[in-house]
């Protein structure tokens, strides 16, 4: 993984824009408080200031001050199917991003924002046509539980091909990614004496998750195995805090690939670190399943360690499989405990049948089992768009974080107007990207971040490569 | 406050705060002196021991830093780190260069330290989460 | 362009730009004047 670190003449120069941001901030709240300027956000009505207030006015400064200048550049709606090339809604303001219309023009660019790593997203196919098929058969929603009438075939089936793709006992299945991780840590780590280690820049699912169980939480720097180390032997020598008593559960929460850093997690020293100690490890691959490893099996095949050596392997759909939701797969006495306690299972609906349908589908490609190497031919495209993509970037002289195998490449931008000068100059060249900050990322890290697919092809890659080099010279980015 | 540059930029800021001071015709070196300790050490006060919460949703922590200053959150309410001690000895340096170059003028003085003591007694450990 | 750019006045509004100038012109010639009175 390659963490360049920025100039200092860069650093400083971002937080002078923040300084110039933030003055500029206060000055706009004052002529809002005094009613020169109109507000256009949220705000207590009169008859209701006796009440407790509504809306913290603090805690939406950064949204209403520095969020709302760059608001045109984020959540941009698309019109079509996010596969390598997609329809933007094109949009217009007449009050500083207050109130952003439509125009009813749509803009064909090349999608280099969407998380479609197999190019599974796709409106035709196999994949598609057997989605439509179990729309026929089941219909669209599922209005019960996985415990109650929520459970068709379909999921049973969708629960052993994962399974079977992991190399695992067995899995269970839920409907959003999110939950989870957020639904079912705590059916995990329920109850006092549980210890969690959770890396700094884990997924806010994760942080969620392990806030809604009564447990410890450390926080460990990012994929540093000797601080992981320490703070696992310091818990265990000291005990609980107050009465010092063993932990009864310790669990190392990490993901496969970091979906803002593009780093790839040391899978084999957390392995060994945890047999050492007798921790659980859990493995979020949500980034990594389908992405990585010779035959898309995730960050297990791609460092070589067997997956039952992973206490908990969860991953999602969303990503690689171009559907939605999330399973966790480990022994089979693990499934059935989550089976039997997850808020999931309990409380959420069961996953749609036809999103269902398209995941079995393209695992059932990427594995071969539909009689074609489609699938080998989609890993082995990314994985050479994603090496192409990095190497060239790092060659123009960009900042680019992460591991060339991750197929999210992130470029350091640093200041925050260069993140929306270039949103704004790339979708002038048609190309659709993400450009990502604060809470995101960290204050001084803002960035671009780059999501390949094994669906784009090399001349949009190169045309997207000049496009980008181009700009970059222009925006001043290539730091490097 | 942990990340690179940032102490650079907080002396950088406070250096540019001095001359725009500096370059005030009707103020001479040591008020202009006074004045920079002054406005640095209400500013400091105000975004360090005034404002609570963050100036952004933090729906990780169900709202738990709304009721903190942004002093007790730095580096999660740990005591004594780098961080902490940067900040505390920033108004200390200010204080010794105002009252060096207001020539230990008493009123000055008086002015430079009590702005300082201001800024200082919050940031003891002691009074961490004391309303 | 750049320099608005390094500045973060890119994203201000152009009002808010034509105002940070003047500021930083008065400052400008008040650091101007001062020197030329110091020296």
């Amino acid at each position: 993984d390659s963490f360049e670190p920025a100039p200092r003449v860069v650093v400083f120069l971002t937080y002078l824009g923040y300084g110039i941001l933030m003055l500029f901030g206060y000055f706009r709240d004052f002529l809002r408080k005094s009613g020169v300027e109109t507000t256009h956000s949220a705000i207590e009505r009169k008859n209701m200031k006796d009440f407790v207030p509504l809306y913290q006015s603090f805690e939406s400064f950064y949204k209403r001050n520095i969020y709302m200048r760059l608001r045109d550049c984020l959540n941009r709606p698309i019109c079509s199917v996010p596969s390598a090339e997609f329809d933007i809604s094109e949009r217009v303001s007449d009050d500083g991003n207050w109130h952003l219309r439509l125009t009813g023009k749509t803009r064909r660019c090349v999608n280099l924002g969407s998380y479609n790593y197999l190019g599974f997203a796709e409106n035709k196919g196999p994949c598609a046509d057997a989605a439509a098929e179990a729309l026929q058969q089941y219909g669209a929603g599922v209005c019960s539980t996985r415990q109650e009438l929520g459970n068709y075939k379909i999921h049973e089936e969708l629960e052993e091909t994962t399974a079977r793709f992991l190399g695992v006992e067995d899995a269970v299945t839920f409907g959003m990614g999110f939950a989870t991780n957020s639904m079912n840590i705590p059916a995990l780590m329920g109850g006092k004496g549980c210890l969690i280690l959770s890396d700094e820049l884990n997924h806010a699912s994760l942080v969620l998750g392990a806030r809604l169980c009564s447990t410890v939480i450390k926080v460990f720097k990012h994929n540093d195995i000797e601080d992981v180390e320490r703070k696992l032997r310091e818990a265990i020598i000291n005990g609980q805090p107050r009465r010092q008593r063993a932990w009864r559960k310790i669990l190392i929460i990490v993901e496969g690939i970091y979906s803002m850093e593009g780093s790839i997690i040391k899978l084999p020293d957390f392995i060994r670190l945890k047999k050492k100690y007798g921790a659980y490890l859990y493995l979020d691959e949500a980034h990594s399943v389908g992405a990585l490893g010779e035959t898309g099996r995730g960050v297990t095949e791609y460092w070589g360690v067997d997956p039952r050596d992973v206490d908990i392997m969860m991953g999602t759909f969303t990503k690689s499989f171009g559907a939605a939701g999330g399973y966790i797969a480990g022994s089979k006495r693990l499934i059935n405990h989550l089976r039997a306690y997850s808020h999931s299972t309990t409380y959420a609906c069961s996953m749609s049948a036809p999103v269902a349908q398209q995941v079995i589908s393209s695992m059932k490609i990427i594995m071969g089992e539909d009689g074609t190497n489609r699938g080998q031919l989609r890993i082995k495209q990314l994985a050479a768009n994603s090496k192409y993509f990095r190497q060239r970037l790092v060659e123009m002289g960009f900042m680019v974080y992460g591991n060339d195998d991750s197929p999210i490449v992130p470029l350091l931008m640093y200041m925050v107007p260069k993140i929306a000068a270039f949103s704004r100059e790339m979708y002038e060249q048609n190309v659709g990207v993400v450009v990502v900050g604060y809470p995101a990322t960290p204050l001084t890290e803002t960035r671009a971040r780059f999501c390949l697919s094994a669906a784009h092809t090399r001349e949009m890659l190169d045309k997207v490569l000049d496009d980008i080099s181009d700009v970059g010279d222009r925006l001043q980015l290539k730091y490097s | 406050l942990n990340s690179r540059g940032i102490w650079l930029s907080y002396v950088i800021a406070v250096t540019i705060l001095h001359l725009v001071l500096l370059s005030i015709p009707f103020l001479n070196v040591a008020q202009a002196w006074t004045l920079t300790n002054v406005v640095h050490n209400i500013g400091n006060y105000i975004f360090l021991h005034m404002l609570k919460g963050t100036p952004w949703e933090t729906n990780w922590d169900q709202g738990k830093s709304r009721l903190l200053t942004h002093w007790e959150q730095i580096d999660f309410g740990e005591q004594f780190t780098t961080t902490r001690k940067f900040l505390f000895l920033a108004p200390v340096i200010l204080f010794i260069l105002a009252s060096f170059y207001t020539k230990y003028d008493p009123l000055h003085f008086i002015i430079n330290l009590s702005t300082m003591l201001l800024v200082l007694i919050p940031k003891l450990p002691q009074l961490h989460g004391v309303r | 362009y750049r320099y608005l750019l390094v500045t973060a006045l890119y994203m201000l509004q152009p009002w808010e730009r034509h105002l940070f100038h003047s500021c930083l012109a008065v400052v400008l010639a008040m650091s101007v004047y001062s020197t030329s009175v110091f020296f």
